[in-house]
């Protein structure tokens, strides 16, 4: 979900 | 996917044409201090999860750690010039004007205002994609007012500008084959690759196509 964005972008 | 790849890479490339400059010159002639510093404060609030350990992989990791040590090397290099040439230096602080309180308000207000989370953690990453979106404009204030700037500066700038354009396909690939959609990202990439439109179109016409660079 939006909630829990995995942030794998630098 | 290739444009992640070819976005990191010119963001690799920026770097190393900036610190190609400083060395090349021994000055700081035509780099914003200020653009540097939001920099690594850019970099420092959203690799935040280094400390957390919840890695991704290598490669993310690596880039992390690239990213904050060189951000802080391209300050202690300009510092350096302070001694060694500090007519020059004193020259870029005059012309350096640009007032960045009105680009850490916004953001931080921002980052309250829009985030996935209420957490530090979340809060100071959002923080970062809002300042990072608009981190050049000291940069470009400062060429703008100057009106010239030097080939290597112009390509460091270009190079920066096109790692956040070079995202924007890539988000959309990503939406395409991983249903991703990641708004906060995709919004501020855009606002920031839209605040170097104006530099792209005059490097295209100067640079690309031949003559000088000079900035309206």
């Amino acid at each position: 979900s939006q909630n829990e964005v995995e942030h794998d972008e630098l | 996917n290739i444009f992640r790849i070819s976005a990191d890479l010119s963001h690799l490339a920026s770097i190393v044409i900036l610190l190609e400059t400083i060395r090349k010159t021994r000055q700081v002639d035509g780099i914003s201090l200020k653009t540097q510093l939001l920099y690594v404060l850019v970099f420092c609030t959203r690799y935040l999860d280094l400390l957390t350990f919840r890695w991704t992989s290598l490669y993310n990791t690596l880039m992390k750690f690239f990213f904050i040590g060189t951000s802080i090397y391209v300050i202690k290099l300009m510092q350096e010039c302070k001694i060694k040439n500090p007519v020059a230096y004193k020259d870029m602080m005059a012309r350096d004007t640009f007032q960045i309180k009105y680009l850490l308000g916004p953001s931080a207000i921002l980052a309250m205002v829009f985030n996935y989370k209420f957490t530090i953690l979340e809060l100071c990453w959002s923080f970062s994609v809002w300042l990072e979106s608009v981190a050049i404009l000291p940069q470009l204030f400062m060429l703008s007012r100057s009106g010239k700037a030097g080939t290597l500066t112009t390509h460091y700038i270009f190079a920066l500008g096109l790692y956040r354009a070079l995202y924007i396909p890539n988000w959309i690939w990503r939406y395409y084959t991983e249903n991703r959609f990641e708004k906060l990202s995709i919004f501020t990439g855009l606002l920031q690759t839209a605040l170097y439109s104006d530099f792209f179109y005059i490097y295209y016409k100067k640079v690309i196509k031949g003559g000088g660079f000079e900035l309206p």
